[in-house]
Parts: structure tokens; sequence; C-alpha cells
């Protein structure tokens, strides 16, 4: 499920996408048992030289965006997680385990240039 | 063809190889759901979190893995002489621990069942050895090995938990594929004789109501910096 964003933010630029995976909608709720899902956000979004000035980019996106206005033929910068969190899963296996594992860098919190 | 698409990575990404059938679960202790919750409220709040650490249970680890028991019973008498009332193989699978790391907990959890059994119960005795020789158990009655655990619990109810630190000693040492343990429950005969006599025969109710599980604890190292980096 989309989350919609705020109308405000202008929709073309690099900015974080919330992305609700429901495991009843999978199927897999039967052998997860917790969370019922998870955030799978995703960044996505130009990073226009301007942008680089703020919304959290870095020095290198600055320096990649006066280039590409130097010279078109290198990339623009990209738009990046820069703040990702774990999640942990409770769920059982094929062997009658019960398994309780944590993920490292699963949700994605917030996105730069 | 997209839905088998995305289940087959997930099952992947999870270490499956399959969807789980639903007709094999095991009842979800309470210590795995209060973690889990604790952690879901954390990240709702969006506290950091040191997800390599069990607080719960006070030890490093990433991976907590609840393992049921595929034993048998030896025997169940009504309490003899020594008081002497239940024995029983316990032998749990440690193969499902294939991920590397180390364990850092071993956590014997014994369900004795609805406490109304146990009204004026007597105190119980609770041993937990190695079974020695267990490869040779087939031929002939496992004897019980190096104590791990002895224990009188009075008026036992819902589960115990018994950890077995020579077992972690053990797994780290020889990564054993299978572990067998041997479990004797003993009644002090003395509360046993005077108050429950009338009760039928508390043996065969432990017998029908015991339920093991074995919770492990794994830290992988790749996973999870050691906590004195951190600290440094």
């Amino acid at each position: 499920a989309a989350v919609p964003i705020p109308t405000g933010l202008c929709r073309n630029l690099c900015h974080r996408h919330q992305l609700f995976v429901n495991f009843q909608d999978l199927g897999w709720h039967k052998w997860v048992i917790a969370p019922k899902g998870f955030m799978a956000n995703y960044c996505h979004g130009d990073c226009p030289f301007t942008m680089t000035t703020y919304l959290n980019s870095s020095n290198y996106a600055f320096m990649q965006a006066l280039m590409h206005m130097a010279d078109p033929k290198v990339p623009k910068a990209v738009c990046i997680p820069t703040k990702l969190s774990p999640i942990s899963m409770l769920y059982q296996d094929n062997d009658k385990n019960v398994i309780l594992r944590h993920y490292e860098d699963m949700v994605v919190d917030e996105c730069g240039c | 063809q997209t839905s088998e698409f995305q289940d087959y990575d997930f099952l992947q990404f999870l270490g499956l190889k399959k969807a789980p059938s639903p007709h094999r679960f095991q009842p979800v202790p309470r210590i795995l759901r209060k973690i889990i919750r604790a952690r879901e409220t954390a990240a709702a709040r969006g506290a950091s979190q040191d997800l390599c650490y069990v607080k719960e249970l006070g030890v490093r680890g990433n991976l907590l893995r609840l393992l049921p028991d595929q034993g048998f019973f030896l025997n169940t008498q009504k309490p003899s002489q020594d008081g002497s009332c239940l024995q029983k193989v316990l032998s749990f699978n440690l193969s499902a621990v294939k991920e590397k790391g180390k364990l850092t907990m071993a956590q014997l959890i014994l369900h004795l069942g609805p406490r109304s059994y146990y009204y004026l119960q007597p105190e119980l005795v609770v041993a937990v050895s190695v079974v020695q020789d267990s490869g040779v158990w087939g031929r002939s009655h496992p004897k019980p090995g190096r104590l791990l655990v002895q224990k009188s619990v009075r008026g036992p109810q819902g589960s115990l938990q018994f950890n077995l630190q020579g077992v972690v000693k053990d797994w780290n040492r020889h990564q054993l594929k299978n572990l067998d343990l041997y479990l004797e429950i003993l009644v002090k005969e003395d509360r046993y004789s005077r108050v429950n006599a009338q009760l039928d025969n508390p043996c065969n109710q432990l017998m029908h109501s015991l339920h093991a599980s074995l919770l492990v604890v794994t830290l992988n190292l790749k996973h999870c910096h050691p906590s004195s980096r951190k600290k440094r």
C-alpha cells in the first residue's frame, strides 16, 4: 500500500516514498507472527543543483551536480537512503522452530542526494 | 507470477526454502512476544536500538530460536521410595543453528501444565543432565551423565526456565548437531505422602502436561560488532 505524501512537497524531487507491505495480503500472516507487515519505503526523485544546498545532501552531491551542469555527460547526483533502521521478525520455520531474528538496515527513514 | 517471485525471494532472505505450513506450529512463549513488542514500540518511537543485545535475557545475540523437544519418556510411575517420578530424554535438533556465530544462551523451558494440576502439588526436584554416550541408547537405557541443573521447585506453576551454561560451552566448542538431555523429576516424599495420597498419580498428570523446548540465542559477529568496539 502506498502511503500518500503531503501535496506541498514537489513530487519530482528526491524524497522518501512510503510503501507498506502487509503480510496478510501476501498470505504470510500464517507463519510470520510479528510484525503484521513492514515499511518497504524507497527513495526516488530528482537531485537538481538547487536542491543540493539543502535537504541533508552530501557535499559530494553538490560537486556532482556542479559537474553535471558543466558537462552533462557527468550524471546527476542520485537520491539514496541517508538513514536506515532495523526490524525484528518473529516467525515459524519448517522444522517447528519459532525464530526471532533482526534485520539491519531494513527500513528507509530518510533520503538525500 | 510477481507474487510467487516475491515469495521465493523473501523466503530465501529469511533463510527458508518454502513457506512453513501452519499445521505444525509451536506455541509462542511469552518472552518472545514480549521482546518483539518492545522492539516494535521502540521502532515506532524512532528510538535507536541495539538489536544485538537481548535486554530481556541479559545476553548479546541477534537471533533467538525456540527448538521443540523431540525426545521420549523413559518411564513414569507412582513416586518410588527415592521420590523418583518421571524420567524423560529431551532431544533438540541444533543443526537448525546453521549460521556462523556463537551461542550466547541455551535456556531449557519446561511447561508443567496448568496450575490446577498442582494444587497441593508436592515439592518437585528437577534434575537435568547430559545423556551419556547418547550414541548407544538405541541398545541400552540412556544414562544421565554430567549434571547440568538440579533445582527444588515448590508448588510449580506455568513454565520453569533453566539456563544451561554447560551446553553453551559445549556448542561453541563442538558445534553439536543434536543435544540430548536426561530429565528426571522427583517428588519430595515427605510432602507427597502426607498431603496428596488421595490425588491420583501426579506423575501421570505430569507426563501428560509436560512440554519442553530449548531457547537458543546466537550472535552473528558479521552483523553485530563486538560490544567493546561499540563502547570505544
